[in-house]
């Protein structure tokens, strides 16, 4: 759950 | 954003063409689910709702817009338009989404990031896009009708997800600190529930070839 979410996808 | 991830949301833009164009020229959807075009509307909706709260860029901007206002579009078609919507085989296209949707949800509230309004509702949009497909696929194996345009739509969606998948492989190698462990998992999921859409494709288009044999 610490792992940073990348929203830069679509 | 490098060369997979672009050429990924062009395959995906072009599915969405596909089928449009495949509508209006038709002035047809047989042989569409409307349930998985349902279904990706929710993905979208649920997966875009960012727009409102973070900017990325002009192109994500843009592209989100694009996908939104799309699925919409297809679904007023298919319910909606005088003609397309006679064409719909509502009797065929009966998977039960409820069957999706409600364990997509409840696996986006026990398995996410954090536990938030919208972080939830991005992790459910991704699971469920990895099933969105499942209605199609029932369809086609129903119905066994599948025109060239709906073939492409279909190739296109795979490239789509096996160029996402390539893209992520690069960004693995070339960012540092770059990993989305829900996001893989689920994609690689969904392009092999491609692979096996294309399985049934080939069976019924081996079918067809041999019925239309003259005799």
């Amino acid at each position: 759950a610490s792992e940073p979410t990348v929203k830069d996808e679509l | 954003m490098n060369i997979f991830r672009f050429a990924g949301d062009m395959t995906h833009l072009c599915s969405i063409i596909v089928l449009l164009l495949k509508i209006q020229a038709t002035k047809s959807c047989a042989g569409l689910s409307l349930r998985t075009q349902e279904l990706y509307a929710i993905v979208f909706v649920s997966r875009y709702l960012d727009l409102f709260f973070t900017f990325i860029s002009m192109y994500n901007v843009i592209m989100k817009l694009i996908f939104i206002s799309s699925s919409f579009c297809i679904i007023w078609y298919m319910r909606c338009h005088r003609i397309v919507a006679q064409t719909y085989d509502r009797e065929q296209d009966t998977f039960r989404v409820a069957f999706l949707v409600v364990p997509c949800f409840m696996l986006s509230l026990m398995i996410n990031h954090e536990f938030s309004f919208t972080e939830v509702l991005w992790t459910f949009s991704i699971y469920l896009e990895a099933v969105a497909i499942l209605p199609q696929l029932v369809l086609l194996q129903r119905t066994f009708n599948i025109d060239t345009l709906t073939s492409n739509y279909i190739f296109l969606l795979g490239a789509y997800r096996a160029l996402y998948m390539l893209n992520w492989i690069y960004r693995y190698f070339t960012e540092r600190d770059y990993s989305q462990w829900i996001v893989w998992t689920s994609g690689t999921l969904q392009t092999a529930t491609y692979c096996d859409f294309f399985y049934y494709y080939i069976l019924s288009w081996r079918k067809n070839e041999r019925l239309s044999l003259p005799s």
